[in-house]
């Protein structure tokens, strides 16, 4: 203590990315699938295909640009298929 | 646009609304959500029918948080505005509105009829577009609901599903569908040349017409030049080959495709003083490389040479205008005549007589 209100930040805008990555970048289990699941992604994977996807600058890391589209209002569907 | 196949295997579908939010008036509801499957039946064989009692393909709720055996949740205020799943059965085509939002029918808080029409292209097999003027655009983006909410790649997307014959009723669907040009009130916020061509904007579209050959192109504005908005309010081809757009107290210059960097840029800049807020119309006219500017019943000039308005202005339309007695909405030079637009009506204008020739409608260019 005093906790730096950056870290609480960071802390913050960790928790958002993590949050909408597994809310719309998550491939949704099918549940007629059979066999072997497919390898989990990384979070960085998914944040390329989220920056990909919005046309930002593909970097993998959450910047600010990238935090702003996640702040949004949207629709809850997933943005990449079953 | 993205597909989740497979689509509907029938094009009578049939909707419950199961309950509705106390931020609007049932009826409003009603009315959005009728309007909302619309936008898609106007544009596929597809007809929407509302029940009222049992099960039917979509179903209609509002909810908060986790919700019964739903698989998602909702997380109050903004952030996700609503959900719905692809054709199917059980939640199959299902679409939960959050209830923690505000939902309206205007442009505060968020839209039910654009948000409804979005959860309705997924309750028929369309995923997330990253087309950001698609109404399938995954992100909340506010249109006039007056305006035709589906783009082009909304259109192919749904059509690439259940095909391209609209069941046209009768009478015209209620909502809103791209405008008419021959309807008899048919009118323009602005008009421009573009080197042979004339261009006729509104709302969100734009006419191209070739005059000489008397062909017609509808297209949106965004199609052309992505970062203009709708609702352009004056337009008009300088002597550069370039052409100026306003809208508000705002001006982008245009070459090609392309917006001029630094643009766009008050109008001040053009010399208008600080209480001039818009302007209505403007044209420039190639014989002398004066171009005026129509501001309720007054005029500025502009000259294009030395890039300053001119002294002397503004002075009063009608009197250097003898028959131009309304508020001028759009004005373009053809062949040495100026054609200015009221409404539905159109006045071709001879500047070296003074004098108004004769008076038509505005649509005389679309060979209704």
């Amino acid at each position: 203590l005093p906790v730096h209100p950056e870290n609480d930040n960071h802390k913050e805008d960790a928790k958002l990315v993590q949050d909408y990555l597994n809310k719309f970048y998550a491939i949704e289990p099918d549940p007629n699938q059979l066999g072997w699941k497919a390898k989990a992604e990384s979070t960085a994977e998914k944040l390329q295909k989220m920056q990909q996807f919005f046309g930002l600058k593909v970097t993998g890391k959450p910047d600010s640009e990238t935090l702003e589209v996640m702040k949004k209002p949207r629709c809850g569907v997933p943005d990449v298929g079953l | 646009y993205g597909v989740t196949l497979p689509g509907w295997k029938k094009t009578n579908l049939t909707y419950r609304i199961v309950n509705h939010t106390p931020d609007m008036r049932e009826e409003d509801v009603d009315q959005a959500i009728q309007k909302a499957f619309e936008v898609w039946s106007t544009v596929t064989p597809l007809i929407f029918t509302r029940i009222y009692e049992g099960i039917a393909d979509v179903m209609i709720a509002f909810r908060t948080k986790a919700h019964g055996h739903c698989p998602r949740y909702f997380d109050g205020p903004l952030g996700v505005l609503a959900h719905a799943f692809p054709p199917g059965n059980g939640f199959g085509g299902d679409v939960h509105f959050d209830e923690d939002e505000d939902w309206t029918s205007g442009s505060a808080g968020f839209n039910l009829f654009l948000v409804a029409a979005h959860e309705f292209g997924h309750a028929l097999g369309l995923s997330h577009s990253n087309d950001q003027r698609a109404l399938m655009y995954p992100n909340y983006a506010y249109v006039s609901p007056s305006e035709f909410p589906l783009s082009p790649d909304d259109i192919r997307g749904i059509q690439s599903i259940y095909g391209s014959q609209p069941n046209v009723p009768d009478e015209k669907p209620s909502t809103p569908t791209s405008p008419k040009t021959c309807g008899s009130q048919m009118s323009f916020d602005a008009v421009t040349t573009l080197r042979r061509e004339v261009i006729f904007l509104k709302g969100r579209h734009l006419w191209r017409v070739y005059p000489d050959h008397s062909e017609v192109e509808l297209e949106l504005i965004s199609t052309f030049w992505p970062m203009l908005p709708s609702g352009i309010q004056a337009a008009y081809e300088n002597m550069k080959d370039q052409i100026l757009f306003f809208k508000g107290n705002k001006f982008w210059v245009i070459s090609g495709y392309q917006v001029l960097l630094g643009y766009p840029k008050s109008i001040n800049t053009l010399g208008f003083p600080k209480g001039v807020k818009k302007i209505d119309a403007a044209v420039c006219n190639k014989n002398t490389g004066k171009t005026d500017f129509f501001i309720g019943d007054k005029y500025w000039r502009y000259d294009e040479y030395k890039q300053s308005m001119e002294k002397g202005y503004p002075r009063q339309t009608a009197n250097d205008f003898p028959g131009i007695s309304q508020k001028v909405d759009a004005v373009f030079q053809q062949k040495g005549f100026f054609y200015f637009f009221h409404g539905p009506k159109q006045w071709e204008f001879d500047p070296t007589a003074n004098k108004v020739i004769r008076e038509i409608k505005s649509n005389s260019w679309f060979n209704c």
